[in-house]
């Protein structure tokens, strides 16, 4: 007995203003902050492309087994989510160590006999500084240097 | 016949909870980790 | 209207400074260095001197916002990533100095300063908001607004012990002003609101974090008007795409809080129920399924199954909004309590029909009032199961009749039109949920009326009623599984001599598929 209803005035209107705000909907990263370094930009992949992340693809597990490579750059490029800091997890469980003043992830080899304030001994990572603060994607390079 | 719920993108099996990775009622799949602004310590801040 | 003289060159500086200062790389951290010298030249410049000029001072920078999205959304060839990040770049520092200036007004025990500056910049920004809806009319664009509304949530909300002072506070002021922008009243609004009310904060605010459940009333409150809204579109079936994507979304919604929070839809199913249009059957359901985290539903199609002897089954469900309060007029309300006590006035059910026709939903066209027959219906069942546990018996198909109690419910099935009995049986039906003592009450309610039924229009009805809703898609509420099992399967209710099970070649493989997967 509850079948459709003629819309009344107000509805009317209601619809009209939906349909227009259905042209422009929100979009998801309208709720996040701005990323400066990775904006969202979605491509159309082909459907038979995964179209999900893997599972458990948001768990300190599965950052572990990225490449350490990967992991420095999603620390560096998604600064401020939560992909930096699984990263963050990930790398101190591959034993490297955040230097705070230096920002930059370093690996112990072995017990510093000296710590001095800029340098201790493990194998630093070094990359073009420059480049990476124009975040020029091509030509970013880590190179790993031994530090007596 | 309503619709296949199971079919609107969201992991209803997952023993954790959905809302913390919730992007959009109109989002076929769940934020990604790069996706959700989080609290990390002022040092990673390194930009 | 008013605004001195030179106000508006002067805000317009002032916001074009703090953007510039906002982005600036010697900002510091989060720009609260940035912040105190802002603020310093905010006094020179005489804006902090009045209330009024404070107010005039934030209505011209969130016009001056919204401006400048509306000059950059209608710029030739520009990706949506490009005009979002113009945008953004004024909006997140405009917010940036919203959340400082709440953070650090008055000493910071003071948070009555603090929530009085919130409440005020939200009621300026809403009431552009609205002006804009009002004049802009389909031109709207809810990205400011959306942006604004967000972020500052998202700021005020950052784990920090002066925010955690006036948290409550916060979502208080931020959950009036969803209110206010309900669907309703800004229509052009309506995907942003939902996006709103759905993000992960503001539900793990509401719905997790807030202790004592303080935040699910106004949670319940704001998807109440949801559903308001979606009413009248939903209740014409084809839906056009804007509402179908809308009904979606809510929807997707609903199955975050049905597996996060389960407590949540059962304790407030009664008031969704309410609004939610009666042939939106699978949003229904989907509701009507929750049940306790901690409890485990024994399977619905185990043969045998002893309802009765569930522990859970005699234990009394919560229901928040207090829906005894529906039963208007008192008069009738007072008829009724008497009615169940003494069986008197005679009188009173020769008039239920009449006094559930009193003021129907407007623009239903409807003929009954649905929400005063789901509040009698529950209220009479209550009464019922109480009166059974004080004569020291038990829930069964033996000791809920005979009483008043079931009396009104067979006159209303007898004497009803169809569209009538439908929405009792309906508010019979939506009873049935997880195991507990009003899903068992009304199941027995259910199958005793269609066991007692004088015609088979009636057993036909009650067989509609729930078949309608065994046979959407998933979820369906184990109460609902249960009694339409026990109808179709104990020989008791010869439903399958029912001339209405065979009228029709499809219907008869119908009921024999829906049997099948049910036994």
């Amino acid at each position: 007995p509850l079948g459709p209803v003629p819309l009344v005035k107000d509805h009317l209107y209601q619809l009209t203003m939906l349909d227009a705000a259905y042209q422009h909907l929100p979009h998801p990263s309208d709720s996040e902050r701005l990323r400066h370094y990775l904006p969202r930009c979605p491509f159309p992949t082909p459907s038979y492309y995964y179209q999900l992340p893997p599972p458990h693809a948001d768990s300190v597990d599965f950052f572990t087994r990225l490449s350490t490579e990967t992991l420095f750059f999603i620390f560096y490029y998604m600064e401020g989510t939560k992909a930096q800091y699984l990263a963050a997890k990930a790398l101190k469980k591959q034993s490297w160590r955040f230097h705070t003043k230096y920002m930059m992830w370093f690996q112990r080899h072995e017990e510093p006999k000296t710590i001095t304030e800029d340098f201790e001994q493990g194998t630093y990572l070094f990359f073009d500084y420059e480049k990476w603060g124009q975040r020029k994607k091509e030509g970013f390079t880590f190179e790993y240097r031994y530090l007596e | 016949p309503g619709i296949d719920l199971t079919t609107l993108g969201l992991n209803l099996n997952s023993p954790e909870n959905l809302y913390s990775t919730f992007q959009s009622p109109w989002a076929e799949a769940p934020c990604r980790p790069q996706d959700i602004d989080f609290h990390v310590p002022a040092e990673y801040i390194t930009n | 209207f008013d605004d001195p003289p030179g106000l508006h060159e002067k805000t317009e500086n002032l916001l074009i400074e703090w953007v510039n200062m906002y982005h600036s790389p010697q900002a510091g951290r989060d720009r609260t260095k940035a912040f105190f010298s802002f603020v310093q030249y905010m006094h020179q410049q005489g804006i902090l001197k009045t209330d009024d000029l404070i107010s005039r001072f934030f209505r011209l920078c969130t016009e001056m916002c919204v401006d400048l999205c509306y000059r950059a959304l209608v710029e030739q060839n520009q990706s949506p990533t490009l005009i979002r990040a113009k945008c953004f770049h004024t909006l997140d520092a405009f917010v940036r100095l919203i959340a400082l200036l709440v953070k650090h007004s008055g000493d910071s025990g003071n948070t009555v300063t603090k929530i009085n500056l919130l409440n005020k910049i939200l009621g300026i920004i809403t009431g552009v908001l609205m002006q804009d809806h009002e004049v802009r009319g389909t031109e709207f664009q809810q990205l400011p607004y959306h942006r604004l509304f967000i972020m500052l949530f998202i700021e005020l909300n950052a784990p920090e012990p002066i925010l955690e002072s006036i948290n409550m506070q916060v979502l208080i002021a931020f959950c009036s002003v969803f209110m206010f922008l309900r669907p309703a009243k800004a229509p052009g609004f309506a995907y942003a609101w939902l996006e709103l009310l759905s993000h992960r904060v503001f539900i793990g605010r509401l719905l997790a974090l807030t202790p004592q459940q303080r935040g699910w009333g106004m949670y319940a409150q704001l998807l109440i008007n949801l559903f308001r809204f979606l009413s009248p579109f939903l209740r014409n079936a084809e839906l056009q795409k804007p509402t179908h994507l809308l009904y979606k979304g809510t929807l997707r919604v609903l199955l975050v809080l049905l597996h996060d929070f389960p407590e949540f839809l059962c304790d407030y199913y009664y008031a969704f129920c309410d609004v939610v249009p009666p042939n939106c059957i699978q949003m229904r359901n989907l509701i009507l399924s929750a049940f306790p985290r901690k409890m485990r539903l024994p399977d619905p199609f185990t043969a045998n199954l002893k309802v009765d002897s569930l522990p859970d089954i005699t234990v009394e469900p919560r229901i928040l909004p207090n829906y005894v309060q529906m039963i208007q007029p008192a008069s009738f309300k007072k008829d009724l309590d008497s009615y169940l006590q003494t069986r008197a006035p005679i009188t009173f059910l020769s008039e239920l029909r009449s006094s559930l026709q009193q003021n129907p939903e407007p623009n239903s066209h409807l003929h009954y009032n649905i929400p005063l027959i789901n509040a009698l219906v529950l209220y009479v069942g209550t009464q019922a199961i109480s009166s059974i546990q004080a004569k020291g018996q038990v829930t069964s198909m033996g000791t809920i009749a005979p009483s008043s109690h079931v009396d009104i419910f067979q006159y209303l099935a007898v004497n009803l039109d169809t569209e009538g009995r439908y929405l009792v049986l309906t508010a019979i039906a939506n009873q049935l949920r997880y195991p507990n003592s009003h899903t068992h009450y009304f199941s027995c309610c259910m199958l005793y009326l269609f066991a007692q039924a004088n015609n088979e229009q009636i057993q036909e009805q009650i067989t509609r009623v729930l078949l309608e809703r065994v046979i959407v898609n998933r979820p369906h509420p184990w109460g609902l599984l249960i009694t339409f099992i026990e109808m179709i399967k104990n020989p008791t209710y010869k439903f399958w001599n029912h001339e209405f099970v065979h009228c029709a070649p499809e219907v008869e493989k119908m009921m024999e598929g829906v049997a099948q997967s049910c036994l």
